[in-house]
């Protein structure tokens, strides 16, 4: 465990806390897509399918329990709880996410560090989890007034990926033969994904105004 | 990490 990967699972942390806590205290979703969620979800689940067959370190379990449990827990509230599920924007969280879906498990199934179903799926999450952000880009991109919460969410999720970028360099230098393709991929396109939000938002910050993400 | 072994990274 080095530095970079620590504080890159603790801002991942935030960012999913930031999330639940806006949902909880103020009973809104406004702004959040539901799509990206449920991705988010679904590579957690796809990517933990070990969770209860290696332990890793006492870390590696808590944090995946508490990954699966936070993402789960927020599709729960914008789905069900009643007043949540009313501030949900249905009609601009538009974005087919089940487009992307196949392609990952097609991916997945071409692509991966061995053929089983756990090494498949681990494949499958790593794919899913580099274009998960995209309903929630495009539904920035129609929110007027996007809250500040919402975009917190987006900017920590994206730092948390450029810590890991760091994490695969130290770890690249530090540990002979620590090759892992399929990860760097999907993690550089994956960040690249936040390039122009990462723009707009410390744009926004510097000049003190209003987050706007051109269409 | 080897083939086969646990992915180490959440």
């Amino acid at each position: 465990m080095n530095l970079f990967r620590l504080a890159g699972d603790m801002t991942h942390l935030v960012s999913v806390v930031v999330l639940l806590l806006k949902i909880h205290t103020i009973k809104s979703c406004a702004g959040v897509s539901l799509k990206t969620q449920e991705l988010y979800a679904l590579v957690f689940a796809a990517r933990y399918l070990d969770l209860f067959v290696h332990f890793v370190s006492l870390y590696n379990t808590v944090m995946k329990l508490v990954f699966l449990a936070s993402s789960f827990t927020i599709v729960w509230y914008m789905r069900r709880h009643k007043i949540v599920r009313r501030t949900y924007d249905k009609e601009h969280d538009t974005f087919r996410h089940h487009f992307i879906v196949l392609p990952c498990l097609v991916l997945g199934l071409l692509l991966n560090e061995k053929f089983t179903f756990r090494e498949v799926m681990w494949a499958f999450s790593i794919y899913l989890e580099a274009v998960a952000i995209l309903p929630q880009l495009v539904l920035l991109q129609r929110t007027r007034n996007i809250d500040n919460l919402t975009a917190q969410y987006v900017f920590f999720l994206g730092a948390y990926r450029v810590l890991y970028i760091f994490n695969w360099i130290y770890r690249y230098f530090t540990e002979p033969h620590f090759v892992h393709w399929i990860s760097w991929i999907a993690g550089i396109v994956q960040t690249l994904l936040y390039g122009d939000f990462f723009y707009y938002y410390i744009l926004s910050w510097k000049n003190n105004v209003k987050l706007e993400l051109p269409a | 990490r080897q083939r086969g072994e646990p992915h180490d990274e959440l």
